[in-house]
């Protein structure tokens, strides 16, 4: 899904 | 977390370290640019919102921390302590257009129109055209101590890494994020004459100096 993982990266 | 991230992010960490060496060693702040520093600082408390909300890791916890907080006290040494040694004739870009243009991509392009949100879009796309005042600085002197080259490639090295980062993710988990992606491709494309000029020169012994 579009978007899910971004939080992880800084 | 893969090999690119992770030196993605120790590059941006060195790239902090160097310019504070700098402003440390000459005890000057000459040759960078306040606007481009503010603009990183914005770009760090808007996007970094989410440690009042989510745990990810200590590291991402540590690394937030550390960017906000440095981001910070470089504005305190420019504006204060080697206050005199900034040059703001040199430093004139309009900022006001990158974060107004910032601002009305964010309201276009986010995941969801809530505060949050829209902060976090809005720091992916104000981080792609911070670099510009700094550029424009160097453009107007021409030329540039090899320290403050040394600290722009490290900047721009990291996004580009983070490209790679981002294709390896999209490769292996099938991870797409699709505005992190432009803003970051236009972040790189705005390096690429800074870095041709960093490699043919600095990086053969030479002083930085625009043709």
């Amino acid at each position: 899904e579009i978007g899910i993982h971004r939080k992880d990266e800084l | 977390m893969n090999i690119f991230r992770l030196v993605a992010d120790l590059m941006h960490l060195a790239s902090i370290f160097i310019l504070l060496l700098k402003i440390q060693k000459t005890r000057s702040c000459a040759g960078i640019s306040f606007k481009t520093q503010l603009l990183y600082a914005i770009v760090f408390v808007t996007r970094y919102l989410d440690l009042f909300t989510t745990w990810i890791s200590l590291y991402n916890t540590i690394m937030k921390i550390f960017f906000i907080a440095s981001s910070i006290y470089i504005l305190y040494l420019m504006k204060y302590k080697f206050r005199a040694t900034y040059d703001p004739i040199l430093d004139t870009f309009r900022i006001e257009f990158l974060l107004g243009g910032s601002v009305i991509l964010a309201l276009i392009f986010n995941y969801d129109f809530i505060p949050m949100e829209i902060l976090w879009s809005f720091s992916i796309f104000l981080e792609s055209v911070a670099i510009l005042p700094q550029l424009f600085m160097l453009s107007r002197t021409g030329e540039a101590e090899t320290i403050t080259t040394h600290y722009i490639f490290a900047l721009g090295g990291y996004r580009a890494l983070y490209l790679c980062n981002w294709l390896w993710r999209y490769i292996f988990d099938g991870h797409v994020e699709v505005y992190a992606w432009i803003a970051g491709v236009i972040q790189t494309a705005l390096y690429s004459d800074f870095f041709y000029i960093y490699y043919t020169k600095v990086l053969h012994g030479k002083k930085f100096e625009l043709p």
